[in-house]
């Protein structure tokens, strides 16, 4: 997190350490779903994306409960059961963060308390959530002014309209191709030093629902071109609402 | 002489006859008929000489050491003695004829010949029972009680209660083995109420089936010889059932009702040598033994339609109030129902009823219970309730809300009568310590 501050304990509960392929995030669903980016699991262009699924499951550590590192190593690791990578999500695209999603289930659930909640899904019907400046909050473990944190930090980013996400791209593209598809939203500044950045993947990009009180997630950290250079991508939950559904429903 | 065969009937002629019988001729005929019986004899044809005191020629007729008669004669005499058509009849089982002329039967020169006779005997049975037939008393015993007469002979019987003895005459009273198998009866000493005889030893047993309780009832006269100073030291009547001794009676009080309690009495009476007490009289009764009334152990426990008085081969239905458990010391019955036996005991005691106890609710996951009846009460309509650990969790309950009831069926069930508790949810989106912007 770059430009944030250091979260208390208790402000952002949800959030997950993870390490899979280096040092990623996640968010707790309920008392048994850790929510993340399917390219923390299956990084894109990896030559060594051999192993299956449960294979990866057995050795992925996650770690919830603490905002310093070390603790939350202390504390211990919740091994995985399962891992359900979205099946649009396609490791070998490199420009392409279509489906960038994924869900670990534990395998026991956790004892929610004031370190460890989960964070709610969006209403469906809510059509504000990506409006062109709505505020929202980003937690990680990854990267501040180049080295990688500790500690958990967040920012304050606002979420931006499609066009300008498009628009800003569309300067980029003649050197890098980077799809930016209706399952993505971005959000950040083009100036302000403030931003997601490498280790931050897999967490969850939040706001307040001011009507239930309830803060939710919206978005899963996903891409970006460098940190703090302009805007970040995020994978638009809304639009996996049923998949995400039908598998915590499912179990 | 010629001794008639013991026939049942004959015939005997004079000499010649029918043609006329000689001179000086003296025949005897002795007819025997069997013991049982007399001889009757008829004349079907009598002709003999007539003369005054048939002193020429007769037939004499004797029977039983007495003479029947001395006859001679013919029809129309004015002379002589006939015998008509009379019928001769012994007193015993023996008649003797004899036959008698003299040396002529001339009269006024003129023989006249005189056929002689035709007589015909026949064995009549003795009517043995007939005390005007008794021949000769050291001869004819006596029944002591009832006479039977029969054809050719008789027997002896005797009253209720006495046996005919070894010489088929006199009878004893035998009471020694009497027996009473009927639900109802009297029984009473031997003449009574006439003085009863000495030397008794009787026994009258009363045999019911298992399950009857005999009753006894004495009537009055009740007279059994007693003494002032010393208990019953001549007769005796003793009563005892199934082998252990009532009592022991005499006297002129009857004792009055007993109740034995017991399918099997026995009663014996004894006498001496001597005394003219009229004895005694006993009815009986006997109805179905009771049982003792069902009691309940407890306040919980109900008897089915409980009757006023249990008796042999009843039974009593017992159950439980709701939420209680009918229970034989530690083993919880299904049903209950016991039946009074043949002896006047119930075949299985009274059980009780508990409780019943739902045991410990069933621990809720990230929640808790708390009673809300009364504190570690699991017991029937005991009341608890769930709660989750918020804020964390928030409790998810079926329809039946999250207040569940000790049931009468031992389970825990919410108000549905639903027994699956509640399920604690997690809370999602509600940090302790949200982000709060200050500075603007």
């Amino acid at each position: 997190i770059l430009g944030g501050r250091p979260a208390r304990r208790g402000s952002f509960p949800w959030q997950a350490l993870t390490g899979i392929h280096g040092r990623g995030g996640g968010a707790l669903l309920s008392d048994r779903w850790i929510l993340t980016a399917a390219h923390t699991i299956f990084p894109k262009g990896a030559a060594g994306n051999s192993l299956s699924l449960e294979q990866l499951a057995e050795e992925a550590n996650v770690f919830l409960g603490h905002t310093n590192v070390e603790e939350l190593h202390k504390i211990g690791n919740h091994p995985v059961r399962r891992i359900f990578i979205h099946p649009d999500y396609n490791p070998d695209d490199e420009y392409n963060f279509d489906g960038d999603i994924a869900l670990l289930e534990l395998k026991h659930p956790v004892t929610l308390g004031p370190t460890v909640l989960p964070i709610c899904l969006p209403d469906a019907t809510n059509t504000t959530l990506y409006m062109d400046g709505h505020m929202g909050y980003v937690s990680g473990f990854g990267v501040e002014k180049n080295f990688i944190s500790n500690d958990l930090k967040y920012v304050n980013l606002p979420a931006i309209a499609r066009e300008k996400c498009q628009r800003w791209l569309d300067s980029k593209k003649r050197d890098i191709p980077m799809v930016f598809s209706e399952n993505m939203f971005c959000a950040g500044f083009l100036s302000v030093k403030q931003d997601t950045c490498q280790g931050d993947s897999g967490s969850v990009f939040t706001m307040l629902d001011t009507e239930s009180g309830r803060w939710v997630a919206t978005g899963i950290v996903s891409w970006g071109i460098g940190c703090a250079k302009g805007y970040g991508f995020y994978t638009k939950i809304l639009n996996y609402l049923d998949w995400i559904k039908g598998i915590i429903r499912e179990d | 002489s010629s001794p008639v065969p013991r026939n049942l009937f004959g015939e005997i002629r004079s000499p010649g006859y029918p043609k006329p019988y000689p001179n000086n001729n003296i025949t005897t005929w002795d007819i025997r008929v069997p013991k049982g019986y007399v001889v009757k004899l008829t004349f079907n044809y009598f002709d003999l000489e007539p003369s005054q005191s048939c002193f020429y020629d007769y037939v004499k007729i004797k029977a039983d050491k007495k003479n029947l008669g001395r006859f001679c004669g013919r029809l129309g005499s004015n002379t002589g003695n006939h015998p008509g058509r009379r019928n001769f009849i012994s007193n015993g089982n023996r008649m003797h004829l004899a036959f008698h002329s003299d040396f002529t039967n001339e009269d006024n020169g003129t023989v006249i010949p005189y056929r002689g006779f035709l007589a015909y005997y026949q064995a009549v049975d003795l009517d043995e029972c007939d005390p005007n037939n008794a021949a000769e008393d050291d001869e004819r015993p006596q029944c002591q009680h009832f006479c039977h007469n029969y054809v050719g002979g008789y027997f002896c019987s005797c009253k209720i209660g006495y046996q005919l003895q070894s010489d088929h005459h006199s009878c004893k009273v035998e009471c020694s083995s009497e027996l009473f198998t009927e639900a109802s009866g009297y029984l009473s000493s031997p003449e009574y109420p006439q003085p009863y005889p000495e030397d008794l030893q009787c026994n009258y047993s009363i045999r019911l089936q298992k399950g009857l309780s005999i009753s006894l009832k004495f009537l009055e006269p009740f007279e059994i010889d007693d003494h002032q100073q010393v208990h019953c030291p001549y007769d005796q009547l003793k009563i005892q059932a199934q082998g252990r001794e009532i009592g022991e009676f005499c006297g002129k009080e009857p004792p009055g009702s007993i109740e034995t309690n017991s399918n099997e009495v026995d009663i014996i009476f004894l006498t001496d040598e001597s005394g003219f007490s009229r004895g005694w009289k006993i009815h009986y009764t006997s109805e179905k033994i009771q049982c003792p009334q069902p009691v309940p152990l407890d306040e919980f426990t109900i008897i089915r339609d409980p009757q006023p008085v249990y008796r042999f081969q009843d039974y009593f239905i017992v159950t439980c109030k709701t939420g209680y458990n009918l229970m034989e010391g530690k083993r919880k019955l299904l049903s209950f129902t016991a039946v009074c036996q043949a002896d006047g005991t119930w075949h299985q005691p009274m059980p009780h009823c508990e409780i019943v106890n739902c045991g410990n609710p069933t621990d809720l996951t990230n929640g808790a219970f708390s009673y809300i009846s009364k504190p570690a009460d699991n017991t029937y309509q005991a009341v608890i309730t769930y709660r989750c650990n918020e804020p964390y969790y928030h409790l998810v309950t079926g329809a039946g809300g999250d207040r569940f009831t000790c049931s009468p069926e031992g389970t825990w069930v919410d108000q549905d009568a639903q027994g699956r508790i509640p399920a604690c949810v997690p809370v999602c989106g509600k940090p302790v310590d949200p982000v709060v912007e200050v500075q603007r």
